[in-house]
């Protein structure tokens, strides 16, 4: 998983797979 | 194919995910780049001169000025206490992080898969004694100090403190 800021810069985490 | 997986929030305590840090173990001082799991209480170290992700199990950690102490044993899931006050006494916060998952519905526009959220308890360790937990209220806070005249600053009469408020009666407890 990768933590992250989106577009909208809320912070994420987004996981693949 | 590989299905992506998105949540509102990180399941660490910072962000960057790595920040510098100090590790304690046996009363030696490592520094590495610290990521602190909320969810799982596993802290990860990487040094600078190999950058592999060490999952380490420290006595205590600081990571900027923020230090947390294990205290379960070496047996069983580790839980870290962030220490927000140390004299005499300690003022300790548990912090636990949560994965609330939502359905994502195939017709419904839900942008996320799920959410990180964050809970606080607070505990007061008096010397050479066992963490109590106590809530953010006099009557908790006072019932763990055993203190026949009331520390609190006598400017609170209200019955819920804040965080500063309950380090201060501790402080005062102290002496």
């Amino acid at each position: 998983c990768v933590v992250k800021n989106d577009y909208a810069g809320r912070l994420v985490t987004i996981c693949n797979g | 194919t590989p299905k992506t997986t998105v949540y509102l929030g990180s399941p660490y305590l910072t962000f960057p995910v790595y920040e510098d840090g100090v590790l304690e173990v046996n009363h030696y001082q490592t520094s590495c780049k610290i990521a602190f799991n909320l969810v799982t209480h596993q802290v990860l170290c990487r040094f600078e001169s190999d950058s592999i992700e060490h999952a380490v199990l420290p006595d205590a950690f600081r990571v900027g000025a923020q230090r947390f102490v294990r205290k379960s044993g070496p047996q069983g899931p580790p839980v870290y206490y962030k220490v927000l006050y140390a004299g005499k006494s300690k003022v300790l916060a548990q912090i636990k992080g949560t994965l609330q998952e939502t359905k994502r519905e195939a017709y419904r526009l839900e942008e996320f898969d799920g959410i990180y959220t964050r809970q606080e308890r607070y505990l007061i360790e008096l010397e050479n004694k066992a963490p109590q937990a106590v809530t953010l209220s006099r009557k908790s806070v006072l019932r763990v100090l055993d203190h026949t005249s009331d520390p609190l600053p006598s400017t609170t009469l209200k019955n819920k403190l804040t965080v500063p408020e309950l380090i201060e009666a501790v402080a005062a407890y102290d002496g």
